[in-house]
């Protein structure tokens, strides 16, 4: 219980992670 | 033994990923958005001041009944009392707020995560994220009617599909959507905030305790 089961991916320059930390 | 165990009605949310130290996960996201929207909506219908951009996730706070505030508003969206109240708190706009919001949920998925890498959302959380933080401002020629604002979100328009996010009222709809039933929104995400408080707080208990 609590452990989070997610996937992680090499960032993209397009994806939304990119996109949120340039705001 | 004998040291004390403070008892709190509320955590941040950054309270919460330090003690797990590790991200939220989907359901709580959507869940911590849908609660937090439903007490800013509460607030414009008591006409009080605009809430400020939500800059960290300690801004965020997470209550021992499933309610999620903003910044040091109570477990209603009440101000605190007091002449100094926060009269002098940078106003923002509905859509601003939203934004701030949508951020700090995607810094709590992305939590612990390094810069190069990304946690991979289901496609309807990144859309509601997406939309959250690409919003375009609203013309002003849509009038939410504060006073046909109710405790959930129901109604004949809540049947359309939200295309972009205008108000606290799109981004619940948008969450409602996310379930098989929209009516079953209020109770579901209130339990699912009220269980990451109990969790969390047994935590913060059982770690203090052992100090």
């Amino acid at each position: 219980k609590g452990k989070s089961i997610y996937n992680i991916k090499q960032k993209h320059d397009s994806g939304i992670k990119a996109k949120i930390s340039m705001k | 033994g004998g040291a004390a165990v403070v008892v709190r009605d509320a955590l941040s949310l950054e309270e919460i990923l330090r003690l797990y130290s590790q991200p939220i996960n989907e359901e709580q996201a959507w869940a911590v958005c849908y609660q937090c929207c439903g007490s800013l909506r509460a607030r414009l219908r008591r006409r009080e001041p605009p809430a400020g951009r939500v800059e960290s996730p300690a801004d965020i706070r997470i209550w021992k009944d499933g309610a999620v505030t903003l910044g040091g508003w109570d477990a209603n969206g009440r101000s605190p009392p007091g002449p100094a109240g926060k009269s002098e708190h940078s106003q923002c706009s509905e859509t601003e707020v939203i934004e701030s919001l949508g951020i700090i949920i995607y810094k709590a998925l992305d939590y612990g995560l390094k810069e190069n890498e990304e946690r991979e959302l289901s496609p309807p959380l990144e859309q509601l994220i997406d939309h959250m933080t690409n919003m375009i401002e609203a013309d002003g020629s849509k009038d939410e009617g504060y006073e046909a604002l109710d405790e959930g979100v129901e109604d004949e328009n809540d049947k359309e599909d939200v295309e972009v996010i205008q108000s606290y009222r799109d981004v619940m709809k948008l969450c409602a959507a996310h379930l098989p039933t929209r009516s079953d929104a209020p109770r579901h995400y209130q339990a699912v905030c009220r269980a990451l408080f109990a969790e969390t707080m047994e935590l913060y208990t059982f770690l203090a305790r052992i100090k």
